[in-house]
């Protein structure tokens, strides 16, 4: 019985396994583009015609780089990523790897890649990366002449080899011509050129479409016009394209299966690129949102298998948030943020849990009280110094010192590192001579809510969030009941130092203590935490004429809970103006 | 660290990528003066 039960328990184990390995198959089949996941791609978007600027067929040709290994390449475009096959082990890899990406006038042009040496059993290490704006690559070399550009070292900038690439945009006329001939060839079973009355019925059916019999055949007999039973491809072509126009007869995607409701270019870009993903031609592999995802290894996969919900948009809330997605503005790409895995596990245990919260409750607060003091007066010691270059080294593509006011040497502790000022100029503020216009007061990630109730409706998930709470009894809150807001989130490596968003007279100070909960999402999307309106927080009101009042409200956190402020009551700020840092300290 | 910034009902009309993105959940990097808003001038109007 005991060897029954043991088997049993086995094969339920082997089945629940297999089961999680389709799970994930399937789901990673779901997530690739024109799939309809709800990674961002094209199937999800609806792309005018104005802003249809054609689709590029990007070429990873090879590189070369300093020194033999097996080598691998990722291209993030926009909201995807793909990456190539793992090259032998040379100086000299080449891939030849293509893939198709949707060009919007005003969508992302800018493509990273990235190559990564590999690794057996560990994560595969970044050794160089260079980017490229496709449009402009298309407009200078239009006979998709391969161009060499440098691969960047993304800690010190040198250059440690060169990518060679090349890419081609299709005209859209032209990828609409091509587009009808090319599903009809899909069922031109006898590769003659031409289609039977029962190739095209089954083509029918393939794109879901349910008409009747006698629609079928009323559009094939258009087409044969010498009514010998058989059309020519570019024939039916023609007629398909202007039947779809008139009534769409492809409903769904013969590939992957979607479901087309949007308009007759959406369902041609999503089939052009889908037809390309499921027919071979491309020999790229996507379904990544960053490059740091498509380099994982192997081991990494393993784990994939049980965190798969992790892979989306955003942050996935309950016990399945460990990986932080954020869209860069810049660029709109997608970048994952770097987090300690023992950091999100602790983060997890203590604020997605109201076990984790009833210990915060019982002493928790003062130890984070304390830690953060603790720390602050580390980091002001001498000694703090040395971990400069550590932290560099971490986020080593994340910050820029070129943009630092001051050398490294000049900072003798690491808070004063951590809220270095940045060269006049860095920041150029957007529409400065328009105070109606307001900008960013942070370097940061930001969510931007009309009103509250959209902000708790995705974002904020403490259960006793609202703005008097945020405000305090202090200031007068009726008029911001139901306001728009902006959250703006540092995260370690950002620069800290916070600016006006808008200009006016700083009507005055708010302080309001409290405790030192961690700002990160994991916190802000765990309804058992109210990290806005219980943690340490200065508020300050700036009365604006464009804006009426503006409450700005400067949040400490966990470790990084000293706020100050270079302004004053009554101070008259121009938005850009800095207001003040966030330092280490209680 | 976080700043946040509440302004007054119907006062800005905030960027629509800004919002499409939180929509759907996804932080947005951008940097210090990117533009973020602009007045709605009906209600800057009424207190003008």
């Amino acid at each position: 019985m005991g060897n029954g039960n043991s088997t049993e328990a086995k094969e339920s184990r082997r089945s629940k396994m297999r089961q999680k390995i389709q799970n994930f198959r399937s789901r990673r089949r779901l997530s690739r583009p024109g799939s309809g996941s709800v990674s961002g791609l094209v199937s999800q978007r609806s792309v005018s015609a104005d802003d249809f600027a054609g689709i590029a067929l990007l070429t990873l040709i090879g590189a070369e780089m300093k020194f033999k290994d097996k080598w691998l390449a990722c291209v993030s475009f926009g909201e995807q990523t793909f990456r190539s096959e793992i090259s032998n082990s040379t100086e000299k890899p080449i891939w030849n790897s293509e893939k198709k990406l949707l060009l919007e006038k005003n969508g992302p042009s800018l493509a990273r890649i990235s190559v990564f040496e590999t690794n057996r059993l560990l994560k595969n290490n970044i050794v160089g990366y260079c980017e490229l704006d496709l449009l402009e690559f298309v407009v200078q070399e239009p006979d998709s002449a391969c161009k060499s550009f440098d691969l960047l070292d993304p800690a010190s900038s040198n250059v440690v080899g060169s990518m060679f690439v090349s890419c081609s945009v299709e005209d859209p006329v032209e990828t609409e011509t091509c587009f009808a001939k090319r599903i009809l060839s899909i069922v031109d079973y006898d590769e003659d050129g031409k289609l039977s009355f029962s190739e095209f019925s089954d083509l029918m059916n393939a794109f879901g479409n349910i008409v009747a019999a006698n629609k079928k055949e009323e559009l094939f007999k258009a087409a044969d016009l010498n009514g010998d039973g058989v059309v020519t491809i570019d024939e039916l072509a023609a007629l398909l394209a202007v039947q779809q126009e008139q009534e769409p007869i492809i409903n769904s995607c013969p590939v992957c299966g979607e479901a087309l409701q949007l308009d007759k270019l959406n369902a041609m870009i999503h089939m052009t690129l889908c037809f390309d993903e499921g027919t071979g031609n491309q020999t790229m592999t996507g379904g990544f949102l960053t490059d740091r995802q498509a380099s994982y290894g192997w081991m990494f996969k393993l784990s994939e298998w049980t965190h798969l919900a992790t892979y989306d948009v955003g942050l996935n809330t309950g016990s399945s948030a460990s990986h932080i997605v954020v869209i860069d503005r810049k660029t709109k790409r997608l970048v994952e943020e770097l987090i300690d895995s023992k950091i999100v596990m602790s983060m997890r245990a203590i604020y997605q849990s109201k076990i984790g919260l009833r210990l915060m409750d019982q002493g928790a607060k003062e130890i984070l009280q304390n830690l953060s003091e603790k720390q602050g007066k580390k980091m002001n010691t001498v000694e703090s110094a040395q971990n400069i270059p550590s932290f560099l080294e971490f986020f080593k593509d994340q910050i820029n010192m070129a943009e630092v006011k001051y050398p490294l040497d000049h900072f003798k502790t690491f808070n004063e590192f951590f809220v270095r000022e940045l060269k006049p100029g860095a920041r150029p503020i957007a529409c400065m001579d328009q105070d109606d216009v307001a900008v960013s007061a942070a370097d940061c990630r930001l969510m931007a809510f009309q009103s509250v109730d959209d902000s708790t409706r995705f974002w904020i998930k403490g259960r006793k969030f609202s703005i008097k709470g945020l405000l305090g009894n202090d200031v007068q809150s009726d008029a911001f009941l139901d306001g728009s807001l902006v959250i703006f989130r540092l995260a370690p490596q950002d620069y800290h130092r916070f600016h006006s968003p808008v200009s006016g007279v700083i009507e005055k100070f708010v302080n309001v203590s409290g405790s030192l909960y961690t700002v990160n999402p994991i916190a802000v999307n765990s309804k058992y935490c109210n990290v806005f309106t219980e943690n340490k927080r200065t508020i300050v009101i700036i009365s604006t004429a464009e804006f009426g009042k503006v409450a700005f409200v400067a949040i400490g956190a966990t470790m990084v809970g000293s706020i100050t402020f270079v302004r004053q009551e009554g101070d008259h700020v121009k938005k850009g103006d800095e207001l003040g840092y966030f330092s280490f300290g209680g | 660290s976080t700043v946040i910034s509440v302004f007054e009902k119907d006062s800005i009309k905030i960027d629509e990528d800004l919002l499409a993105n939180s929509a759907r959940s996804l932080e947005t990097l951008v940097t210090v003066g990117m533009q973020l808003a602009q007045m709605v001038w009906t209600k800057a109007k009424m207190r003008l």
